[in-house]
């Protein structure tokens, strides 16, 4: 799976994201990726973009969320709260999720990696999802 | 809060051997190109930076997905504009190679949300993102495996 967010000039947010599934899935599946709210969201005060077992972040709107969370928390506090609720409603974790806010990015992250990269006009960065500050970039 | 993009190539493991270094630098050329972008607007940046992974090959998305059961690579993808709260997406499309653009095409085109198998091939031949998959230069198993 691959995502993106975005915050442009005029202080619009996108989310996007797009995947191939799971290996071996069943003809005609569908995955969270193309479900609004679970694979992506987008709103007023930020966007996100999910990555994991759809199953999962389907049933679990993480997206969705996430950006709500943003109303009452900062990114990161967002970012690992949308991605923990995994972990403590179905004892699963094994899901990464990219959170833009007003305030700034952020990423949750309870799988073993994700390789992100940001851009912003001072430059660009990329690395393995823990590794990176994307604050920093 | 200036302009920004952020990407993400999938949470999970890796099957086989990666080149840990050219993933990360396809995701980072891929984040330019959305920055670059950004002047067409939050959406265009994360079309452009999604539609740059899709057709790498090196993740599971667009020309690098994994397979199904019956050896076919169908793709699902869905994109959101958060100022008017638009959203299209399309799942199980077999020939299209970029399908977050059709995905765009869903919510700037038609009055749905979601469009699914031949419906959304029909629409992605209609405008011009329709390709057999049989000629794709196709790398199955590259990525991750899982949404």
């Amino acid at each position: 799976t691959v995502g993106a967010v975005a915050l442009d000039g005029s202080g619009v947010f996108a989310a996007a994201t797009s995947t191939g599934g799971i290996r071996g899935k069943m003809p005609c599946r569908v995955g969270d990726s193309p479900v609004p709210g679970a694979g992506y969201y987008a709103g007023t005060e930020g966007a996100a973009s999910a990555t994991g077992i759809g199953e999962m972040i389907m049933v679990e709107l993480v997206s969705f969320r996430a950006v709500e969370l943003l109303r009452n928390a900062e990114a990161h506090r967002a970012a690992e709260e949308a991605v923990g609720a995994l972990e403590r409603d179905f004892g699963w974790g094994n899901v990464g999720l990219i959170l833009m806010s007003r305030s700034g990015p952020a990423i949750g992250l309870s799988a073993k990696l994700m390789p992100v990269a940001a851009a912003s006009d001072s430059g660009s960065a990329s690395a393995l999802a823990g590794e990176m500050k994307v604050e920093d970039v | 809060m200036r302009p920004f993009v952020l990407l993400h190539g999938g949470a999970g493991s890796w099957s086989g051997k990666v080149d840990v270094e050219r993933v990360l630098s396809k995701v980072e050329e891929c984040a330019r190109m959305g920055r670059y972008a950004l002047g067409g607007g939050a959406l265009a940046a994360v079309e452009e930076s999604v539609a740059c992974m899709e057709s790498s090959g090196l993740f599971n998305a667009g020309v690098g997905a994994v397979t199904n059961s019956a050896g076919m690579v169908e793709l699902d993808a869905g994109i959101m504009d958060g100022a008017r709260r638009g959203a299209g997406a399309v799942a199980c499309v077999r020939n299209v190679p970029n399908p977050i653009r059709l995905a765009r095409r869903v919510m700037e085109e038609t009055p749905h949300v979601l469009l699914v198998c031949e419906g959304a091939e029909d629409l992605a031949r209609a405008r011009g993102l329709w390709s057999p998959q049989s000629s794709w230069k196709w790398s199955a198993s590259s990525g991750h495996s899982g949404d």
